[in-house]
């Protein structure tokens, strides 16, 4: 039950241009499904890649790759870029028959000899359509053991293999393979893997948009549930899913991209190594090394970069803070928040006084450390609050101010895209407290706070 | 919730990760907006992608065709000032109010809720074996003021906290409860007064629950309702 879209690398919303020339290989048409663009683009010999507009439904099959002279790729939301894996993978898969990759260097850096040429090594290997040999590009016509090779353009060296590696080496897995991003696409077993974003032959949750930091890519098996290795489901109706052989780095014993800390946690606390060994409600936790009361696959000899010694809490699944398994039988799971988090803001350097409207300082810095945009711009976000609507709240360039008596003092909006506006890094100066309201204020609520409270009658 | 009874709390929304369980509560206060706390997440500019919030069931586990259950996926977080452990989320579409799904009130801006008034947390969380642990629990507590609270806390709680009446047994706010709301009435309306933060030990007896109080911020609430 393999897809034809196997066979294909998708690169989400971009399309291939020629800034030679704009012919295809046969007419666009509309309203076919990518999968049957798959298959027409695999019956021709000459078709190597294909943008699918997803909304025509239509596809531009292709002679050619991003490789190929006079190519480029173009953002365009529109489209989606498939492209045969053989023509851009830089590894081999099996013994790299199939390899149709750029590469016309040996592993001595000698110079391949062009495949249609018969000096300065004279050769059986004739190109035509099928074989692909092509310019002075690495490959395997003899199916040799080492993979892709050429005739060198050195008289005294007939041929050489290129060094090219298999798919399976080429990127070696450190950990548990969370951040694995090579392009084996078969299982241990040498099942094909399914492509994460079809839900045949099997039905699952990782659908690639649902996780965007997991590069859930074509069918390149991957690890983005804190397995113990990448693996992949597979193309076998009767084999849900299985484990992929990947060579293990030798020298690499923890994750590059977590920080480590101890008495407190930043991000989800992957990295956290501190000795906090209670839930937050209070409840000890169960010993990594342990089966009682629960059993579970997190032991510490299968995930030795997640620091799982002793109780201590910890995350080693991507959850959203650092938890253990609890020693109640009754309570699997449960987070540790009590642990507190870095503090990521930046140092203060000035104070305010009451809500701060009449702060007047230079801070132009949230608090999270981000520049502010100035007052007077329209970018990155279109401000409420100007030097044209409020021209007596000092609103100069991009200094931090409270214009609207923000009861939390001086803010300004943000130059980062995402955060429309933030609090200033300025504290209160000392003794400053604002009065509360007491009691009734005379406050009426209105479409809110309202409930359908059905009495249920106790009456026989 | 520990101790506590199944109860109805149309505001009271579950926040489900991308497999799809239930992480933390929060409360409707807009169509499109959802009060929770910072703990739940992971950073101020967490992708949030496959993140989904439920609304509408009274079921932590709803089968699929339950017919009031609402999925909307979060399309936003923004935090809260320094010291409110608040995070607005904001709902890819706005919620559709019904019996089972509803907005509570925000209270005035630094409003002190009186001694003595009654409030409920609730929330699809640990119960600690007390049972009821697949439906919408809440439990009713009586507020106090911080001074009494500061009594037992040892000087601890802040005039950005709220503190509920120490009960005789154990009952109160567990794991998967926090971000979720502490409801008072006023007048026939329910308003937002705290939301749940982690604490030391569920619904310990004899110890004042700690809650943010949401009146101190409700001018930040309605700032980013209104940008």
């Amino acid at each position: 039950q393999r897809s034809p879209l196997n066979d294909y690398q998708r690169s989400k919303g971009v399309e291939l241009v020629n800034s030679a020339h704009s012919t295809f290989l046969a007419n666009e048409e509309f309203n076919i499904h990518v999968e049957e663009c798959a298959k027409r683009c695999s019956e021709l010999l000459d078709c190597r890649a294909f943008d699918y507009n997803w909304k025509t439904q239509g596809c531009q099959l292709l002679p050619w790759t991003q490789h190929s002279a006079h190519i480029h790729i173009q953002r365009n939301v529109l489209f989606d870029l498939y492209q045969k894996k053989d023509y851009v993978r830089d590894c081999f898969m099996g013994n790299g028959v199939s390899y149709r990759g750029t590469i016309s260097k040996t592993e001595k850096g000698k110079t391949c000899q062009q495949w249609r040429l018969k000096s300065p090594h004279d050769h059986r290997h004739t190109p035509n359509p099928r074989n692909g040999l092509e310019e002075n590009f690495c490959r395997n016509p003899d199916s040799d053991q080492q993979g892709p090779w050429c005739y060198t353009t050195d008289p005294a060296k007939r041929y050489e293999v290129c060094g090219i590696k298999r798919c399976e080496a080429a990127v070696c897995l450190s950990c548990n393979g969370e951040d694995y991003r090579g392009l084996v696409d078969h299982t241990e077993s040498g099942r094909e893997c399914q492509r994460w974003d079809l839900q045949t032959p099997h039905k699952h949750l990782f659908r690639p948009e649902k996780y965007p930091d997991k590069s859930l890519d074509d069918n390149y098996c991957r690890n983005p549930d804190s397995s113990e290795r990448p693996w992949c489901y597979t193309t076998d109706p009767n084999i849900n899913r299985e484990y992929c052989h990947i060579h293990k780095c030798t020298d690499k014993k923890r994750l590059h991209h977590v920080e480590i800390t101890h008495g407190c946690f930043k991000r989800k606390g992957e990295g956290y190594r501190g000795k906090v060994n209670v839930t937050t409600s209070g409840i000890p936790c169960q010993h990594w090394g342990a089966q009682t009361p629960h059993r579970h696959h997190f032991l510490p000899q299968k995930y030795q970069c997640k620091g799982l010694e002793e109780n201590y809490c910890r995350n080693p699944d991507g959850s959203e803070a650092p938890w253990c398994f609890t020693t109640l039988p009754g309570m699997r799971v449960a987070f540790c928040f009590q642990i507190k988090r870095c503090t990521d803001d930046v140092e203060v350097e000035d104070c305010y006084n009451g809500y701060g409207e009449l702060y007047n300082g230079y801070i132009s810095k949230t608090r999270k450390g981000i520049t502010c945009q100035k007052w007077s711009e329209q970018l990155p976000h279109k401000p409420h609050i100007s030097p044209v609507t409020h021209p007596s709240a000092g609103l100069e360039e991009n200094y931090c101010r409270n214009p609207d008596r923000d009861s939390h003092g001086p803010w300004c909006y943000t130059m980062d895209p995402k955060t429309q506006f933030d609090y200033c890094a300025i504290k209160p100066c000392a003794g400053d407290s604002k009065p509360f309201a007491i009691g009734d204020t005379g406050v009426i609520f209105d479409e809110c706070g309202k409930r359908d409270n059905r009495v249920i009658s106790k009456a026989r | 919730i520990v101790g506590g009874h199944p109860g109805n709390s149309p505001w009271t929304v579950s926040l489900r990760n991308r497999e799809g369980v239930h992480f933390c509560g929060g409360s409707l206060v807009n169509e499109q907006w959802v009060i929770s706390t910072r703990q739940c997440f992971s950073s101020c500019d967490a992708d949030l992608s496959g993140y989904e919030v439920w609304l509408g069931t009274l079921f932590k586990n709803p089968t699929s065709s339950d017919p009031e259950k609402q999925v909307i996926s979060i399309s936003k977080i923004v935090c809260g000032p320094s010291e409110s452990h608040l995070v607005m989320l904001k709902l890819e579409r706005p919620a559709l109010l019904n019996s089972r799904v509803a907005i509570i009130c925000l209270p005035p801006e630094r409003y002190i809720v009186p001694e003595d008034t009654e409030c409920e947390i609730a929330g699809w969380g640990e119960t600690r074996g007390t049972g009821n642990e697949n439906v919408l629990k809440v439990a009713m507590f009586s507020i106090i003021s911080n001074d009494e609270c500061n009594i037992v806390h040892k000087g601890r709680v802040k005039e950005n906290e709220i503190c509920t009446k120490a009960m005789a047994v154990e009952v109160g706010a567990c794991e998967g409860d926090y971000g979720g709301p502490l409801a008072c009435l006023t007048l026939d309306c329910w308003v937002l007064e705290g939301v749940i933060i982690p604490g030391r030990g569920c619904g310990r007896k004899g110890q004042p629950a700690i809650f943010i109080r949401v009146s101190v911020y409700v001018d930040w609430i309605n700032k980013v309702m209104k940008m």
